[in-house]
C-alpha cells in the first residue's frame, strides 16, 4: 500500500478489535460477536455494532425503533450479558476459538 | 523441544507476537445516529424496502424473520463499552485516534476498512483484516463504500488516507442485496455524528471519559446531498424515459450518450438530470438508438438546452489493461441521490482485428448503472459506456464485479460527425457491426478463422 496509507494502516491495526457477547451460565446458547474500534486506551473505551445486543435487550429490539430513542442506557440489557473484547495481537488460543466460533467455516478449493 | 512436556507454547499470531486472553467489558450505553436512520428510512424504506436485504449472512442462509427484523432495527445502532485500562497498550499505541468531520472526505476518495470477518470466530486468522475501496456515495451520515466487507465486520472502523488516518465511519451492514442481487457495496455510518452522540451522553455519566473520545479533524463541509465527487464524475447524468431510468454521460453540451435499453426508441422525449451539485432537469429527445440486433447497446439524446457547468469528458484514445478505473452511475440510489462512484481496474480489453470492441472492469456495477461512464481514475479520461454486468443463468447469481463497457473509441468518430453535421450515417454503422464483434458481445469465443473442412 502506498505511503499515503501509513497513518490509516496504523490507526486501523491499533484500534481494531472484536467484541463477543454471551449469556452468563449458558455457554451453550452460543455467542454473538462483531468488530469494534478502541476509541481510548485509558480509560478503555470501545465502540462496536449494536446488533449483537438485540438478544439481551429487556424490552426486545422494538426498543431500538422507539421514535425518539438515540441513546439507551447500559442497563437496557439483562444482567446475564457477558462481554469480552479482544484486540491485536491479543487473541484467544485456537482452543478457545472452537468454543466461541460459529460452526462450519471451510475453505473449499477453487 | 524438551523431552519433558513443558507448558504449550503460546499460539503465535502470524505477526509472531504472543497472544493474550480476551478482556471483560461493561456496556455503558447503546447509541444511534438519528440522521443515519432517517436517511436509511428514506432511501431503503417505503416501497423500496421489499427489494433490500441487509443480511449478515449470505442471502440464502437460514435467518429467521425475527432475527432479520432484529438486525434491521439494530442496523444504525452502536454500543459504547468500558474495558479495564491497558496501560501497556496505552503506551504502545501511537497518537490518539481522530475522527473525520462529516463531509471532510469527498465522494470517490480512497478508504481503508478494518474488521474481523466472522467476528470472534477465529481472531488468530481474521482479526483486523483490511479491505480497500472508495467512498461511493453519501446521503448525510449514511455512506456507501465499495470496500468489500464480510459478516462480522459490523462495527469495524473505516479510515481515510486524507485527513491522514482519520476515522471516517463504522461498518453498519457489510452485505447489501437489492432484488436478490448482491450489489457489492457496504453500508457505513459516519463516525463524527456517532462520536458526538457518545460525547454528549458520556458527558453526563463519565465526564473524564467523554474528554478521551476522538476529536474531529478535516474541514467540515456542509455535505450537499449530492456531493459531485471527482470533477470528471460530474459528467454522469440520470436519464429518465417514462418509467425506466438509467445512467448516461454528457459528451457535448447538448449531447448525452446512454444505453439503448434505457432509451430504446428514437424521437422519444426523455428527462436528463445532472448534479453540479444541485439537481437540474433538462428535456431531451432520443435522436439515435441502435437496433436490437446490434451488439452495441447505445442510444444518443439531444438536449433542448445546454448542460450548464457540466465538465465535458476527454475521450480516451488508448486502453491499458490493469489501469485504475472508476464507474459513475445511478445504481442503488437512483434519483434519490447523486451518482455513486465505484473503483477497480480495467481487467480486460477484448479486440477484434486489433480494434478494442469490449472493456471489462472489476468495479461494482449494478442495476441502474447502465449507460453510465467508465473513467480512467488517473487521467479522468472517458474510457467507455457501461452496458451490463454478469449473471450466471445456472445459479442465478449476479457478479457485479464483472461488467462490460463499449469502448469510447467505437463511438467517438460517429458522435463527432453527428455533433458537426447532424448526420446519423456514422451512428447507423453501429447497426452493421461485423460478425466477430457480435460473437464477442454474445460472450462467445471469436472465431479466429473459419473451421477448415477435413475433406
Amino acid at each position: 500500500m502506498g505511503r499515503q496509507w501509513g497513518p490509516a494502516m496504523r490507526a486501523a491495526e491499533q484500534t481494531g478489535c472484536v467484541v463477543s457477547a454471551s449469556r452468563a451460565g449458558h455457554p451453550e446458547a452460543g455467542s454473538w460477536s462483531c468488530s469494534g474500534v478502541i476509541l481510548s486506551c485509558n480509560p478503555g473505551l470501545v465502540l462496536c455494532h449494536g446488533g449483537i445486543f438485540t438478544p439481551f435487550l429487556r424490552a426486545g429490539s422494538e426498543a431500538l425503533t422507539a421514535a425518539a430513542a438515540a441513546i439507551l442506557p447500559g442497563d437496557s440489557c439483562g444482567d446475564d450479558l457477558r462481554l469480552h473484547v479482544q484486540w491485536g495481537p491479543t487473541v484467544a488460543s485456537p482452543a478457545a476459538c472452537a468454543e466461541l466460533g460459529r460452526p462450519g467455516l471451510c475453505t473449499p478449493q477453487c | 523441544a524438551s523431552l519433558e512436556p513443558g507448558p504449550p507454547d503460546p499460539p503465535v499470531r502470524p505477526l509472531g507476537r504472543p497472544l493474550q486472553p480476551p478482556r471483560p467489558a461493561e456496556l455503558l450505553l447503546l447509541l444511534s445516529c438519528p440522521a443515519f436512520r432517517a436517511h436509511f428510512a428514506r432511501l431503503f424504506g417505503g416501497e423500496a424496502a421489499e427489494q433490500w436485504r441487509f443480511a449478515s449472512a449470505a442471502l440464502d442462509d437460514e435467518v429467521s424473520e425475527d432475527d432479520e427484523e432484529d438486525q434491521l432495527r439494530a442496523l444504525g445502532w452502536f454500543a459504547l463499552l468500558r474495558v479495564q485500562p491497558d496501560q501497556e497498550a496505552a503506551e504502545e499505541r501511537g497518537p490518539a485516534l481522530a475522527g473525520a468531520s462529516l463531509g471532510a472526505v469527498p465522494k470517490g476518495a480512497p478508504l481503508l476498512a478494518c474488521g474481523s470477518p466472522f467476528g470472534a470466530f477465529c481472531p488468530d486468522i481474521f482479526l483486523n483484516t483490511l479491505s480497500r475501496g472508495v467512498l461511493s456515495n453519501a446521503a448525510g451520515p449514511l455512506l456507501l463504500t465499495d470496500a468489500r466487507c464480510l459478516p462480522g465486520t459490523e462495527g469495524g472502523g473505516v479510515f481515510a488516507a486524507r485527513p491522514a488516518g482519520a476515522l471516517v465511519a463504522f461498518v453498519a451492514a457489510p452485505l447489501c442485496w437489492k432484488a436478490r442481487e448482491w450489489v457489492g457495496l457496504t453500508l457505513l455510518c459516519a463516525a463524527a455524528p456517532v462520536l458526538r452522540v457518545a460525547r454528549a451522553a458520556l458527558g453526563n455519566l463519565y465526564p473524564s471519559a467523554a474528554a478521551r473520545l476522538p476529536s474531529e479533524v478535516g474541514v467540515p463541509r456542509d455535505v450537499p446531498l449530492r456531493d459531485p465527487g471527482p470533477l470528471w464524475a460530474a459528467a454522469a447524468v440520470l436519464v429518465e424515459c417514462s418509467t425506466v431510468w438509467g445512467s448516461g454521460v454528457a459528451v457535448a453540451p447538448r449531447l448525452v450518450v446512454t444505453c439503448r435499453h434505457v432509451a430504446p426508441r428514437e424521437t422519444t422525449r426523455v428527462v436528463v438530470r445532472y448534479f453540479t451539485p444541485k439537481s437540474v432537469a433538462v428535456w431531451g429527445r432520443v435522436v439515435f438508438a441502435t437496433q436490437e440486433t446490434s451488439p452495441y447497446d447505445i442510444a444518443v439524446v439531444s438536449l433542448e438546452e445546454d448542460l450548464d457547468g457540466v465538465p465535458m469528458p476527454v475521450p480516451a484514445e488508448r486502453f491499458h489493461e490493469g489501469e485504475a478505473v472508476s464507474v459513475v452511475g445511478f445504481g442503488v440510489f437512483g434519483q434519490a441521490c447523486g451518482p455513486s462512484v465505484t473503483a477497480g481496474i480495467l481487467s480486460a480489453v477484448v479486440r477484434v482485428d486489433d480494434t478494442p470492441v469490449m472493456l471489462q472492469t472489476t468495479c461494482a456495477v449494478h442495476g441502474g448503472s447502465s449507460g453510465g461512464p467508465l473513467f480512467s481514475t488517473r487521467s479522468g479520461d472517458l474510457l467507455g459506456i457501461i452496458a451490463s454486468n454478469t449473471r450466471d443463468n445456472n445459479t442465478g447469481a449476479t457478479y457485479p464485479h464483472l461488467n462490460f463497457s463499449i469502448p469510447i473509441t467505437v463511438l467517438q468518430p460517429a458522435l463527432q460527425q453527428y455533433s458537426r453535421t447532424g448526420d446519423l450515417g456514422s451512428l447507423r454503422e453501429l447497426d452493421r457491426a461485423a460478425e466477430p464483434v457480435r460473437v464477442v458481445w454474445r460472450l462467445q469465443r471469436p472465431l479466429t478463422e473459419a473451421p477448415q473442412s477435413k475433406l
